[in-house]
């Protein structure tokens, strides 16, 4: 699976991925890529997320959306919000991956469970990166 | 306000062992491409939707990574393919399932979102509205790569022999 989230000059964000989903799985198996709200999510009053791991529990998790309602309401910073998602709900619940986040200010967040995830990062004050471990 | 991107390439259990420098030289290198490729647009001032779509494209076009070429195979030896876009102005959505041709499946995603109807769609008929649409089908050869159809007839076998692979990340896209 690969994804981009990104927030342009205009504060509005959007998320994409696209995916093979896993090797041997079942012919006309679905994971969470197509689905909004579990494996891709965009919303510019909270934020945009795509996911890469275990389909079935992100779809069951709701992943992306879970991130955004932490954000509305319980106020949480996107940062909070995506590393508890990930860490707590997917991670305590057989859902190894990750996701990358972004929120209408530019805030980048880029949390996963398992041992890696090729993941990159530019903002426009130059932060910029890629990384494969933790 | 100032622009921002991410973009991944998968999770899961990435073994430090077997990662030669030249396997991470190549990784981040088909990373950076669809950085740069996503963060040209924004640069320039463009959209967050045209970054996004740009920087999957790079990564689908990269063998390296799950999507696009090479995708992984089913049970059946073939590839199908699941994409997304959406749009957070006003929350519009495409996605595609199950579906194998397009050289960009995010770009079927995002015909879907720009001009049905609709949210999701499988089927040949989006297919249709694909090639209508231009967008490129390469021949089926384009899509296939050694590494993953020899993944394939790993799992197969040790699913013959009643195993199961116990890295979580196996069931990973």
């Amino acid at each position: 699976t690969v994804g981009a989230v990104a927030c342009d000059r205009e504060g509005n964000v959007a998320a994409a991925t696209s995916t093979g989903g896993w090797t041997g799985k079942l012919p006309g198996r679905v994971g969470d890529t197509p689905m909004p709200g579990a494996g891709n999510f965009a919303e510019n009053a909270t934020c945009a997320v795509s996911g890469t791991g275990h389909g079935e529990v992100f779809i069951k998790y709701t992943a992306g959306a879970e991130i955004a309602a932490r954000m509305r309401h319980r106020g949480e910073t996107l940062e909070q919000a995506a590393r508890h998602v990930v860490m707590e709900d997917l991670g305590r619940n057989d859902g190894s991956g990750g996701v990358i986040a972004v929120d209408a200010k530019g805030n980048l967040t880029l949390p996963f469970n398992s041992e890696g995830m090729y993941r990159g990062w530019a903002r426009e004050d130059g932060d910029r990166g890629v990384a494969i471990y933790k | 306000k100032r622009y921002a991107i991410a973009i991944h390439g998968g999770a899961g259990t990435i073994l430090k062992s077997t990662m030669t420098p030249e396997k991470e030289a190549a990784y981040s290198a088909g990373l950076e491409t669809a950085l740069a490729a996503g963060e040209a647009v924004l640069r320039d001032g463009g959209s967050a939707l045209d970054a996004v779509t740009a920087a999957v494209c790079a990564l689908e076009d990269e063998p390296l990574f799950n999507a696009g070429r090479g995708a992984v195979f089913t049970t059946e030896g073939k590839q199908e393919m699941d994409a997304a876009i959406m749009d957070g102005r006003d929350r519009s959505t495409g996605t595609v399932a199950g579906i194998f041709g397009p050289k960009n499946p995010v770009k079927l995603a995002r015909l879907v979102m720009e001009t049905t109807p609709h949210v999701c769609m499988i089927g040949d008929h989006i297919l249709e509205l694909g090639r209508k649409a231009g967008l490129e089908f390469p021949p089926r050869d384009y899509f296939f790569t050694q590494a993953r159809w020899d993944a394939l007839h790993d799992t197969l076998a040790m699913k013959a022999k009643g195993q199961e692979d116990a890295d979580p990340a196996r069931r990973h896209g």
